[in-house]
């Protein structure tokens, strides 16, 4: 079913965003 | 066509709306008016840095504004350069090329679009800051569409800073 593909796609594509949000560094250097 | 001109400004609203609900903070916040006091938004960064958004700055900002838009006004000026230096001092980020909300806009006419520009940055605090963790987690369990918003949004303002 495409319909599911895109669906899947679509989570994947922001399950790898988020997830690369929670292990960026933050806060001010120093 | 580049992200910002992909973001729906009412469609940014209304999911940020969703987001802020999430905070469980006291006052309601249903409503685009519901925020218009400022007092939701100031009250959801006391959650996500209560040192930074203590008392004492909390206490700056009327609780009981009514339909006084020029009370409405100052308390979202004190919201936003809360947001602006938080950026700066906390996090420390600097954002560029962003069009900062009109808080007359808000305050006097309940702006939907602008009212979204104020909550972006809010977005924007919300998962840079230390509890990072649990506000993006939060996020990651709510709707897909809601979702969708909210990565463009964030990826519209990561464009625009600068360390």
């Amino acid at each position: 079913d495409p319909n599911m593909k895109a669906g899947a796609a679509n989570e994947g594509v922001l399950a790898n965003f988020f997830n690369s949000l929670l292990s960026k560094k933050t806060g001010a250097p120093g | 066509m580049s992200t910002s001109e992909c973001l729906d400004r009412m469609e940014l609203c209304e999911s940020l709306l969703t987001w802020i609900q999430t905070f469980g903070v006291e006052a309601p916040c249903k409503t685009v008016e519901d925020l218009t006091s400022g007092i939701v938004m100031a009250q959801a960064l006391q959650k996500i840095d209560a040192q930074y958004f203590n008392e004492a700055w909390i206490s700056r900002i009327k609780p009981d504004v009514g339909d006084n838009w020029r009370l409405k006004i100052s308390n979202l000026k004190k919201v936003l350069k809360g947001i602006l230096d938080y950026n700066q001092e906390i996090l420390g980020q600097h954002i560029n090329d962003f069009r900062l909300p009109d808080v007359t806009l808000i305050g006097e006419h309940s702006d939907a679009a602008e009212l979204g520009r104020m909550l972006q940055l809010i977005l924007g605090c919300a998962v840079s800051c230390e509890q990072k963790q649990e506000y993006i987690q939060t996020i990651m369990s709510m709707e897909e569409s809601v979702q969708h918003v909210v990565m463009t949004a964030i990826q519209e303002l990561m464009s625009k800073e600068t360390p």
